[in-house]
């Protein structure tokens, strides 16, 4: 099953 | 004091529609470069960031830079009070906590404006990496828009492959699977009807439909449409809003556990 990934695993806090 | 005069208000009507479905609230950050714009959708899977370009603007002044917290919902409600060819300014007083809108129609017979109180974001912004993507589709936006109203009727996912043979856009369901495939355009006599592909390596990535079709909100803002995409990162959907900026809009993919 896939699963949803949250934006923030990629994008860190600048 | 900040004020920015739009000569083409519609646009910031165009941009309101593309925002407020994914986003409540957002701050706009506004220096002498600009308004910026970034934002998380609720759930965090998505990410939208705005840039207007001073220059774009007829008349624009930012004194001190400013950041504006505004409800979507209740700028959007104002929005749709100004007529698409309405001039639009957005003006502020540096640290108020009140922003005002005004609308001018094209012969200054009628002048409209709205004062909507401000919040307090405490927004945090995310560091977007310069990425060199595997691939990039350049397509007509209607077409896009189009794939993704078709395609999230097979399923709540939708996969994007692309190779150099083209583009394909699949979606499985209940009720069956669908496979759009885009061709690269042989001919480009018109830039924006063309199906552009850039592809440095295949890539195949799963998406959440109903992201997508929030994305497609924005398509008013620009005849064609930027997708890019590389192994393991977030989509960029791109739309270029006139010669004064763009909306891109960044989703995770969902992975294989």
């Amino acid at each position: 099953k896939n699963q949803q990934v949250k934006i923030s695993k990629f994008f860190h806090v600048a | 004091m900040f004020e920015a005069r739009l000569l083409q208000g519609s646009l910031l009507k165009k941009v309101m529609e593309a925002l407020k479905e994914l986003l409540n609230e957002a701050a706009w950050d506004c220096s002498d470069a600009g308004i910026q714009l970034q934002a998380m959708d609720n759930s965090h899977v998505s990410l939208v960031s705005l840039n207007l370009r001073a220059e774009g603007f007829d008349k624009y002044r930012c004194d001190r830079n400013l950041s504006m917290g505004m409800n979507l919902g209740s700028m959007s409600k104002i929005l749709k009070c100004a007529s698409n060819e309405d001039i639009i300014t957005i003006k502020a007083q540096d640290n108020a906590d009140t922003v005002t809108f005004v609308f001018e129609s094209p012969d200054q017979d009628k002048v409209s404006d709205y004062e909507m109180k401000l919040m307090n974001l405490d927004q945090e912004h995310l560091g977007i990496p310069e990425t060199d993507y595997a691939c990039t589709i350049r397509l007509p936006s209607s077409e896009f828009a189009r794939i993704c109203r078709d395609l999230s009727q097979f399923g709540e996912s939708m996969v994007i492959s692309c190779t150099k043979e083209g583009v394909r856009f699949s979606a499985t369901g209940d009720i069956g699977t669908g496979n759009i495939k885009l061709a690269q355009s042989a001919k480009v006599d018109k830039e924006e009807e063309a199906v552009v592909i850039e592809m440095q390596e295949p890539v195949s990535l799963t998406f959440a439909c109903r992201y997508l079709n929030s994305f497609t909100k924005a398509t008013s803002l620009s005849k064609s449409v930027q997708l890019s995409m590389s192994p393991e990162v977030p989509l960029v959907v791109e739309y270029k809003i006139e010669d004064i900026g763009h909306v891109r809009y960044y989703l995770a993919p969902k992975i294989e556990d």
